[in-house]
């Protein structure tokens, strides 16, 4: 990723999966 | 009593996964993208897109060993989300960007959806 201008998200980033349905 | 937390471990453990992935070690689904093919771990897809979460947690369809996607979607912007999954980066080509962010959308990945709509927005001159 070398060159590559990479931005950092600080956020979340897929879903969280329910503890049981 | 002491804890030590491995600070990286997480990325230590998602390197091994992908490592794993691309000896094809363990991979248990093939996605069907047009006519391209991607091996991958189900417990992987379905911990990073609602669709997957959706098609592997029912019980009909949880041990196919291979999905078709729906011919709209675009095998680049399939495989650079795929990558997404197993490595945290995603790369932006200015060429791709819709067909990642319209992939994501069907991939049910709200947060790359979210995180390409702002870029797009701070990129517009």
């Amino acid at each position: 990723y070398e060159g590559v201008n990479t931005i950092k998200e600080m956020g979340r980033s897929i879903h969280e999966i329910p503890r049981q349905e | 009593d002491s804890c030590i937390q491995f600070t990286r471990h997480a990325s230590d453990v998602l390197l091994n996964l992908n490592r794993l992935r691309s000896r094809d070690i363990l991979t248990d689904v093939t996605i069907l993208v047009n006519r391209q093919q991607f091996r991958a771990h189900k417990t992987v897809l379905m911990a990073c897109s609602g669709l997957f979460y959706t098609i592997f947690t029912d019980s009909l369809k949880c041990n196919l060993n291979a999905i078709s996607l729906d011919p709209k979607v675009d095998p680049e912007g399939f495989a650079i989300l795929l990558e997404f999954m197993y490595t945290s980066r995603l790369t932006l080509k200015e060429s791709l960007i819709m067909a990642i962010m319209n992939t994501a959308i069907y991939l049910q990945m709200d947060h790359v959806v979210d995180t390409c709509h702002r870029f797009i927005k701070s990129s517009d001159p």
